[in-house]
């Protein structure tokens, strides 16, 4: 199903930007 | 735990609404994009994903409505 995957690319897209977010709230020095 | 989520929720939507305009519009968006380690595509595909109207701006309550679709994976 060509949805599903869609969807699970934009889930892997939005964790990748949720955890850069986090990464840069408590990453810098 | 809630409570946690929507305070790190609104955080994040701070740090895209860097003017403090109150909703998150594309360009907002594509700012972060030296700071963070995701291309344009992406931060693009972020808003359209978040952007569940469709209406070229993001919302806090669209912003916390994706932020805790993803972190309750």
């Amino acid at each position: 199903d060509p949805n599903m995957k869609a969807g699970a690319t934009s889930e892997g897209v939005l964790a990748n930007f949720f955890n850069s977010l986090l990464s840069k709230k408590t990453g810098s020095p | 735990p809630g409570l946690t989520m929507l305070g790190k929720a609104y955080e994040f939507f701070q740090i895209c609404d860097m003017e403090g305009k109150g909703f998150i519009t594309r360009q907002d968006m594509q700012r972060l994009h030296p700071e963070l380690p995701l291309s344009l595509e992406e931060l693009e595909k972020v808003f359209v994903t978040l952007d569940a109207d469709g209406n070229g701006s993001l919302t806090p309550k669209e912003f916390t409505t994706g932020f805790s679709e993803f972190f309750l994976l």
